[in-house]
């Protein structure tokens, strides 16, 4: 469902090029469940933004779903986003003048394929999912950075997409609650077929992980399959 | 050299109070190295805040080398957190406009103690000792999540601080890169006696701390003691 093929990514800052990923390839099927781990810096987050159609590659395809999205207009993109990603974004990207409702239902309501109950009762089980009943009218600056990123993550879980990035969930959460976020996320993965490509540091998401893709200085050095827990 | 006293903070949002800290009482001395645990939500970041002088407590008291922070007006708070202290954030708040090398070096410049040239070699070593020495023309928007955290802790310990406050500030690190960051202060603590208080969820942390105390929905639960490795 996600293939790359040599893919390459440079940055340019005046005089110098930074080679974020230097021809990585990778091929994942539906319903996996794996985790891209590395140092920081090693290119994680460029990684899930060129499948995430956030950014494009400088060289080489990445195919999402059949597509290859190099070929694809902005529109396209945009409706690919919309329709087959959930994105949880490393620094949350939450919208800071709507609250946590608003938030979570923004991606269904701009899908436009449910109806207003529809949209109320999927908002208001996974807001009880991730912990947040209590937090609906606050805004973003009005939680916790852990809150904040739970925000996130139901926001990208929402709408139940085919393929879900998560540029490392667990950073700003506690055991506990990290592992009710890995739970959910596994439920989904066995129930519904989510393919969930993580980038983490967080030992726990590894374990649970069924394959760990470890990425140094650009480059996959570590393509492993271990068994899940 | 911290005190708190029966501190209280609220957060009023229309109808709602939200009780952050409950009556939390706390002693520090000099060249303590400590960690703040607790599940998300649970007052970390507001407690750092009210040490900080981000933020003032809704009842009760803290004082921060003496001086009772609620009697200080604006002017002499700025001084004392520009002077003594050492924030790395949670969101890490760094200057977008700014690259790196002035990013760092931007709270020993308003400081104006140090010669240009005293500058230039505090700034340059710091950002060394966090492994960014190949970025220092970057801006935040042109750094990795981990790379932007690193930014921040140089930043916050470029002037050599008395005291740092550290809001979770390895959650965006691989191992291997927030062992190093720890590393860095471990040294500060011994050389320097600067004292320094962790927010954390990680483990790696509170294993290196003296003392972690609890926090669970605004109140210490448990102050313990424990030897340092
Ligand atoms: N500006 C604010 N307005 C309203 N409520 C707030 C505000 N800041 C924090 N809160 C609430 O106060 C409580 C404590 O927040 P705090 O940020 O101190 O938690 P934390 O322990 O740092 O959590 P995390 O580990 O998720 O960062 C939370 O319930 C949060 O929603
Ligand atoms: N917009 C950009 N402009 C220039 N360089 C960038 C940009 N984004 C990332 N980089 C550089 O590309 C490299 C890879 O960045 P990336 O964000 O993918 O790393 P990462 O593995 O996610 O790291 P972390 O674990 O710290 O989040 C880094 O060296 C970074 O400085
Ligand atoms: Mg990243
Ligand atoms: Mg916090």
């Amino acid at each position: 469902i996600v293939q790359l093929n040599n893919v390459v990514k440079e940055y340019a800052l005046g005089k110098t090029v930074v080679r974020a990923l230097r021809g990585v390839s990778l091929t994942l099927a539906r319903g996996e469940f794996i985790a891209v781990a590395g140092p920081s810096g090693s290119g994680k987050t460029t990684l899930l933004n060129l499948i995430g159609c956030v950014d494009k590659a400088t060289s080489g395809t990445v195919t999402l779903d059949g597509a290859e999205t190099n070929t694809l207009d902005d529109h396209a993109l945009t409706e690919l986003r919309l329709h087959k990603l959930g994105f949880v974004f490393q620094s949350f990207n939450l919208i800071q003048v709507l609250n946590v409702y608003q938030n979570v239902e923004f991606p269904i309501l701009l899908q436009g394929t449910s109806t207003g109950g529809e949209r109320h009762r999927m908002v208001e089980e996974i807001i009880d999912r991730v912990g947040l009943k209590e937090y609906l009218r606050h805004r973003p600056n009005e939680l916790s950075g852990g809150q904040r990123q739970r925000v996130a993550i139901a926001r990208a879980l929402v709408g139940k997409p085919m393929v879900v990035l998560a540029d490392e969930p667990t950073g700003n959460l506690d055991s506990k609650t990290g592992q009710s976020i890995i739970d959910l996320m596994k439920q989904m993965n066995r129930e519904e077929q989510t393919t969930f490509i993580f980038s983490t540091h967080d030992p726990r998401v590894m374990e649970q992980a069924q394959r760990v893709i470890e990425l140094v200085d650009g480059q996959i050095t570590a393509n492993g399959a271990q068994p899940a827990k």
